[in-house]
């Protein structure tokens, strides 16, 4: 038997939306720990990983660790179903090859019951090792959004610079080239306008930028983003969701030949 | 000219 609540429905739209346009097929893991998964894109250059805690959750139980396969668009098509203030729970028996998810509007006075049908879904589990990163950027989450989508009109690419100066992301196309460089600002009142640099070392890493745009779906997750850079190592991008987990999507980088 | 890695050169199966 599993069975969680969640009172902030748009949250599981959200954290969907954030994956569906990266991942097709990923399967859940559901154990007493929370809701969790990890999936790569189709060509495997891109991995992403959701936690949801336990914790977070209005009610949670999971009487034994099992996965659910799922289908990311099809689920983005049950939760379509979900108004954004809806209470969403989602309950999964034993040896039954559904799930149904249940939406119910704050007032009670409308009630949703979609069944969905699980997949068998052969997935590798990649262990990701802890790593000490070169460089932590921490920015505004919006900001990162809008330098990606910008940079992309320009070019395919994006190169991330690290150094005492600032952070900046770089791009060249047929059209021209740009950059954009975002500088340390810890003094803002607001902590989730601020951008903060820890640098060990100067990094410098080019990636595809249209992967990285994709990760900006999870920008309503959290205000504040996190990229963690070391030479010759995927980089990770990390949204934190409040109370709950992160998402974190990591992405090789493009190594010149 | 650059090429994409894939995740699989730095994360191992588990």
């Amino acid at each position: 038997m599993f069975e969680l609540r969640l009172v902030q429905g748009s949250l599981l739209k959200r954290v969907i939306d954030a994956i569906k346009d990266l991942v097709n097929d990923a399967n859940f893991d559901c154990s007493s720990t929370g809701f969790s998964l990890q999936a790569m894109d189709s060509s495997h250059v891109a991995l992403v990983a959701l936690l949801l805690r336990s914790e977070g959750f209005e009610h949670f139980r999971c009487d034994r660790t099992f996965s659910m396969g799922m289908s990311i668009a099809n689920m983005a098509k049950m939760l379509k179903c979900a108004s954004n203030d809806d209470i969403i729970t989602i309950k999964a028996d034993d040896g039954t090859d559904t799930v149904t998810f249940m939406f119910e509007s704050p007032s009670q006075d409308k009630i949703s019951d979609i069944e969905m049908k699980l997949m068998d879904i052969d997935s590798d589990h990649l262990g990701i090792p802890d790593a000490e990163y070169e460089a932590i950027v921490r920015m505004p989450s919006t900001e990162f959004g809008s330098i990606c989508t910008s940079l992309s009109t320009i070019g395919d690419t994006v190169t991330i610079a690290v150094s005492k100066q600032g952070v900046t992301f770089s791009t060249k196309g047929d059209i021209g080239s740009g950059n954009i460089t975002c500088r340390q600002n810890s003094s803002t009142e607001k902590p989730e306008e601020a951008t903060i640099i820890e640098m060990k070392e100067p990094v410098v890493l080019t990636f595809a930028l249209k992967y990285i745009t994709t990760f900006t779906k999870a920008t309503s997750l959290s205000s504040q983003v996190t990229i963690s850079l070391s030479s010759d190592m995927p980089v990770v991008v990390e949204y934190k969701i409040a109370e709950m987990g992160h998402i974190r999507y990591y992405l090789a980088p493009k190594i010149e030949e | 000219l650059t090429f994409q890695v894939c995740i699989h050169d730095f994360f191992f199966l588990s």
